[in-house]
C-alpha cells in the first residue's frame, strides 16, 4: 500500500524530554537504552516488541522527506513510512538513528546516527493482533 | 501568584513508530 504523509516530528524527540518507562521509572529521551524498551514491552499487556529491519530507503514526496521500508517481525511483513529526513528511530544495540542526523541534532539537540539499510530498528505491535 | 509549571511526561511507546502489519488474509 502507499505511504501515507510525512509524519511530523513530536516535541517527545527533543533532547531533556521526560519519558516513562512501563514499570514507571522517568528517563530522558537522550538516556534511553534498547534494555529500556524490551523491558517495558515485556511489562505491557498490550504491545509486543518486534525487530524492524530496514530494507530500502527511497526520496520522499518532498525534498525533506524519505520513505523508508521495513521488514517488520519474523513474518517479516513489509511496510513503508513516509517520515522527514531528521525523524529519529531506536536502533537496537545503537541507539537514535536517523536519516540526516545532523539535522535531528540540530533541530532536537539529540545525538544520532545515521540511518541505514540493514539496521534493525525498534517497533512494537500490539499483542493478540487477529 | 506563579503557577507551578508542569514538565510533560510522555509514555515510552510514544517513541517507536507504530509498525503492526496489516493482516491481509
Amino acid at each position: 500500500s502507499p505511504p501515507s504523509s510525512p509524519v511530523a516530528l513530536p516535541p517527545f524527540f527533543m533532547r531533556g524530554s521526560i519519558i516513562q518507562l512501563a514499570d514507571g521509572e522517568l528517563k530522558r529521551v537522550e538516556d534511553l537504552k534498547t534494555e529500556d524498551f524490551i523491558q517495558s514491552a515485556e511489562i505491557s499487556s498490550e504491545l509486543k516488541i518486534d525487530s524492524s529491519t530496514v530494507e530500502r530507503i527511497d526520496n520522499g514526496q518532498s525534498p525533506n522527506a524519505v520513505v523508508i521500508q521495513f521488514s517488520v517481525g519474523e513474518l517479516k511483513a513489509q511496510v513503508c513510512v513516509e517520515v522527514l529526513l531528521e525523524y529519529p528511530f531506536f536502533v537496537f544495540g545503537q541507539g537514535w538513528s536517523s536519516c540526516c542526523p545532523d539535522r535531528t541534532t540540530q533541530l532536537f539537540e539529540l545525538s544520532c546516527a545515521k540511518l541505514c539499510v540493514g539496521d534493525v530498528c525498534v517497533s512494537l505491535t500490539l499483542r493478540g493482533l487477529r | 501568584n506563579v503557577e507551578p509549571r508542569s514538565v510533560p511526561v510522555f509514555p515510552w511507546h510514544s517513541l517507536v513508530p507504530f509498525l503492526a502489519p496489516t493482516q491481509s488474509d
